[in-house]
């Protein structure tokens, strides 16, 4: 089964 | 002093709609270019992203920058007072307000409703989304998109999509069996028949369908959606709206660990 990413893992907080 | 005045206010009751499951309370940022709004879901998996812009309002002023903190639920229970047919316009003179207020006006200027929303003091937690340049996109009806994902949720909780230079398809595998939708290319005349494919490089990436169900609840804002896909990347998919911006949803994908 694949794990969900989560979208913080993607982009910087600003 | 903020007032925007929005001459089609069924959009903003639209807007409201697609994104009350999603997240439950966001910050409206208004400044002199227009409105935006960032949040995440509660589970950091998906975000919305929102930008009008001030020329698409009938009459827009914000003298400077003020955030206004809402509670999607409270302001749903407002904008449920709002005709399809009426104007609407936000407004507040304080710089640091409290409470929002609204005017609903019919066509005939004959009735018009007032409501102040009592505003929240939200943290706001930003990300910085880079303008991507996305290897795959793909142009569609919203409500053929949104019935693929629905019929596919039927089999299984994610959808793999596929993109190659002619088509997209989209395969599902689930405890009753398994399943694939594939879209070519056509540049049928007719909206609902036309799908516009620009692959630079073809993608195979793995999405949580109960997400991509829940932002085609924006399927009334735009009768076309576009997917925008690049490997190891949140997938984009975005409403626009004419005349006045875009509703954009990011979705981090599904991968093997």
């Amino acid at each position: 089964d694949k794990a969900q990413k989560e979208i913080k893992s993607y982009y910087e907080s600003e | 002093m903020f007032e925007a005045k929005l001459q089609q206010g069924v959009i903003f009751k639209k807007i409201v709609d697609a994104i009350k499951d999603l997240v439950k309370s966001v910050n409206i940022d208004a400044s002199t270019s227009g409105l935006s709004m960032q949040a995440m879901d509660s589970a950091h998996v998906a975000l919305v992203s929102l930008k009008l812009n001030e020329n698409g309002f009938k009459d827009y002023r914000c003298d400077r920058p003020i955030t206004l903190g809402l509670s999607i639920e409270n302001l749903s229970k407002i904008l449920k007072c709002a005709g399809n047919d009426d104007t609407i316009t936000l407004q507040t003179d304080e710089e640091e307000p409290s409470s929002l207020k609204f005017f609903f006006e019919n066509q005939q200027a004959s009735k018009i409703s007032e409501f102040s929303l009592n505003l929240m003091s939200l943290d706001s937690e930003s990300l910085g989304i880079p303008d991507t340049d996305y290897s795959s996109v793909i142009q569609m009806s919203s409500a053929e998109f949104s019935r693929i994902c629905k019929e596919l949720s039927s089999i299984s909780e994610t959808v793999e999509i596929e993109t190659s230079k002619e088509s997209v398809k989209f395969s599902v595998q689930g405890d009753i069996g398994a399943g694939s939708i594939t879209v070519k290319n056509n540049q049928s005349d007719k909206d609902v028949d036309r799908v516009d494919l620009q692959i630079d490089q073809p993608v195979k990436l793995t999405f949580a369908l109960r997400y991509l169900n829940m932002f085609n609840k924006a399927v009334s804002l735009s009768s076309t959606v576009s997917l925008n896909m690049s490997e190891e990347n949140p997938l984009m998919v975005e409403y626009k709206i004419d005349d006045l911006g875009s509703l954009r949803f990011y979705l981090a994908p599904k991968i093997s660990d």
